[in-house]
Parts: structure tokens; C-alpha cells; sequence
């Protein structure tokens, strides 16, 4: 466990809480694209067949029920808590667009040609894409609210600092994810544009704006 | 198979 892994995974958990803070105290979906907590939700699922099968350690564990769970409850305040709060003319992002590349790519680049491993390049393919919905929505409404920007921050930042961790591994364990680390940097590189708009505005206090 | 590290990363 590189330093830089448990900076990203601590990013990643402070992403997801922000997000359930944001609907539940605003009892509010507003701004937020159902559709990416959706592939998240996918993303988690196909990634953790494996949480009643190998055991890694208390940590491991204990993260991958707390994103699924996680997950699943955005989900549920999104299309049914709060239904009425979510934006949906504004989340029209086509989710087949990315699912479907995802899985075809899973099929021909894997580790093994078995279900588990499939099902994990999948995850690791959608999650590379499951924002794009969320950051559509975002120049579709062409501004997000405070708390929303924060959370984006805090996920593009986990997989940025994962990259540093797989830097790390390589050069002191010599290996690495081909499949991970690709599809990680393809994920930090979407963020690439809110990540500007996010120095450039919010952190001076503005709101995040995406210019007309 | 020794798969690669990443099944021990979330």
C-alpha cells in the first residue's frame, strides 16, 4: 500500500460521502447526472465479484461494501428518494455509448479469458468513462454548484493519485496494470478540462462556470 | 496465472 494509493482511495471515499452530503442535506439531485452514479454503481459491482471469494485484508474489504453500498444509496436518492429534484432533460448522455465499447474491449483485452477477469476489465473500462454523462451535464447546465465541484475534484483527483501509486509500484516493485493504468490515465485525462475550470474558478471562491 | 498486482487494488 503506496502512500499515494491511500491518498486516492481516502480521496475516493471523501468524493462519495461529499455527494451523499450534497443530495441529503439539499434533499436535492439537482446538477447531479444519474447516469454516471448509475456506471459507478456497475463499476463497483463487476469490479468486486470477488469480495466473498478472496480475502486481501480488512481495509480491502471494507472499502468495496462501503462503495457498493455507497452507490447503491445515491442511486436511490437520485431516482427514487428525490426523484422529483432529478434533472433528467439534462442527463441525456446515451449510457449504450460507452457501456457497450466497454464490454467489447473487456472481450478482446483481459487477463484471462474468464468471467471474473472479464467482468474486472469491464469495470476498469467503464470507470475510465462512467463521468462523461456528469461532466455533459455540467456544460449542459454550463454550471455546477459549489459542493458538486468539490466532489468532481475529489474523484478526478483519487485516479490522478493512483497513477502516481502505479508510478511508485513500477519503479520499486518493477511491474505493473497495463489494463489499470491506461485506463486510469484516459479517466484523469476527461477530467483534464474541469480540473482548469475548477483552479481557475471555484478555487477563487467563484462559481464553476463553463463559459458559453 | 500470477496475475498482476492489480487484484490487490481497489
Amino acid at each position: 500500500m503506496t502512500l499515494f494509493r491511500l491518498a486516492g482511495d481516502l480521496s475516493h471515499v471523501l468524493a462519495i460521502l461529499l455527494l451523499l452530503y450534497k443530495i441529503w442535506t439539499t434533499k436535492s439531485a439537482a446538477g447531479i447526472s444519474g447516469k454516471t452514479q448509475l456506471m459507478f454503481c456497475m463499476v463497483y459491482v463487476t469490479r468486486y465479484l470477488d469480495l466473498f471469494t478472496s480475502f486481501i485484508s480488512v481495509y480491502n474489504s471494507t472499502m468495496k461494501v462501503l462503495f457498493i453500498s455507497a452507490s447503491v444509496a445515491t442511486v436511490y436518492l437520485i431516482y427514487f428518494k428525490f426523484k422529483a429534484t432529478y434533472d433528467g432533460n439534462h442527463d441525456t448522455f446515451r449510457m449504450e455509448f460507452v457501456i457497450v465499447p466497454a464490454l467489447i474491449l473487456a472481450l478482446i483485452w483481459n487477463y484471462a479469458f474468464t468471467f471474473f477477469e472479464i467482468s474486472w476489465a469491464f469495470s476498469i473500462f467503464l470507470e475510465a468513462v462512467a463521468i462523461l454523462p456528469q461532466l455533459f451535464m455540467v456544460t449542459k447546465t454550463g454550471e455546477a454548484e459549489n459542493i458538486t465541484s468539490h466532489y468532481l475534484f475529489a474523484l478526478g483527483s483519487y485516479r490522478a493519485l493512483y497513477i502516481l501509486n502505479w508510478i511508485d509500484r513500477y519503479y520499486f516493485e518493477g511491474h505493473w496494470d497495463p489494463i489499470a493504468v491506461t485506463a486510469g490515465i484516459v479517466q484523469t485525462v476527461l477530467y483534464g478540462d474541469f480540473f482548469y475550470l475548477y483552479f481557475t474558478r471555484v478555487i477563487k471562491g467563484r462559481k464553476l462556470q463553463v463559459l458559453p | 496465472l500470477n496475475l498482476p498486482s492489480h487484484h490487490d487494488e481497489l
